[in-house]
């Protein structure tokens, strides 16, 4: 969506 | 192998009906410390992450660390036939294909038990930092609920911001705007009707509601739920399992233009 960051960004793979 | 009692069984059924609209399938993860949950929704946006405590469980036993996959709308039909008092117990062998449900009346007089076949689940597994919270507001659940689903008929995405003034969630859309204001309340005469608001700085996020909406499907869970909020990360939607665990949600902010 417009304006919508991924969640995946925010936090490393761990 | 797995063998765990959960005496108030439809806490499993409340936690699957929060999240099943948000993620389809799931690999549910046992280990000694408990059965954890963590999954994004199919579009990436937010994050669910369950926790139930292995101490929560009138017995638990898990010989070593297991992830089950399964369906989500499969699990709910499953937990959908025990009764609303019912006593859930889950068995699974190390290397099987299935786990094993069974549910007792509080009377005894009738059990049942439901095999469910797992799936193998690539599942990507995202660190969560502890963050020190600009914000911090706990809130009766329904009030939740409420706003969220007062503002969506209003508009797609909602200002959260929080100031000394209270906590004002603001959208505007085809018909108009709309804002809802609480403020601290620590002086009802019900507990579950208190409002505590903990600020160290002013904070303003935007996101959208439908997200916001669907984690209010977890108000059945709590009497209370906990927004956290800091700058320019995601808000943390928090509805404590009791004292046995938490379901927590994670949604990433809209960035404006």
């Amino acid at each position: 969506p417009e304006g919508q960051t991924s969640i995946s960004q925010y936090f490393a793979k761990s | 192998m797995l063998e765990a009692r959960l005496v108030q069984g439809s806490m499993l059924r409340k936690v699957v009906d929060a999240v099943k609209d948000l993620v389809s399938d799931a690999n549910i993860d046992v280990s000694s410390s408990g059965f954890s949950l963590q999954a994004m929704d199919t579009s990436h946006v937010s994050l669910i992450a369950m926790h139930l405590r292995a101490d929560a469980f009138e017995h638990f036993r898990c010989d070593r660390p297991m992830s089950m996959g399964m369906s989500l709308a499969n699990l709910a039909k499953v937990l959908k036939c025990a009764g609303s008092d019912d006593i859930v117990t889950l068995k699974a062998n190390d290397d099987g294909d299935t786990v094993t449900f069974m549910f007792e009346s509080p009377k005894e007089d009738r059990v049942s038990d439901f095999e469910l076949k797992l799936m193998d689940i690539d599942s990507e597994h995202l660190g969560i930092p502890d963050t020190d919270y600009c914000a911090t507001v706990t809130m009766p659940a329904g009030e939740y609920a409420r706003i969220c689903k007062d503002l969506s008929s209003i508009g797609d995405t909602v200002v959260i911001s929080a100031t000394k003034d209270g906590v004002k969630f603001t959208t505007s859309g085809d018909v108009g705007t709309a804002n809802v204001t609480v403020r601290q309340n620590t002086t009802a005469d019900k507990k579950e009707d208190q409002t505590i608001i903990d600020l160290k700085e002013p904070v303003a996020l935007t996101f959208a509601l439908r997200y916001l909406t669907s984690f209010a499907k977890a108000t059945p869970l709590a009497t209370h739920v906990t927004l956290s909020m800091t700058r320019e990360l995601p808000v943390m939607v928090e509805y404590a399992i009791q004292d046995m665990g938490h379901l927590r949600f994670y949604l990433a902010p809209k960035i404006e233009d």
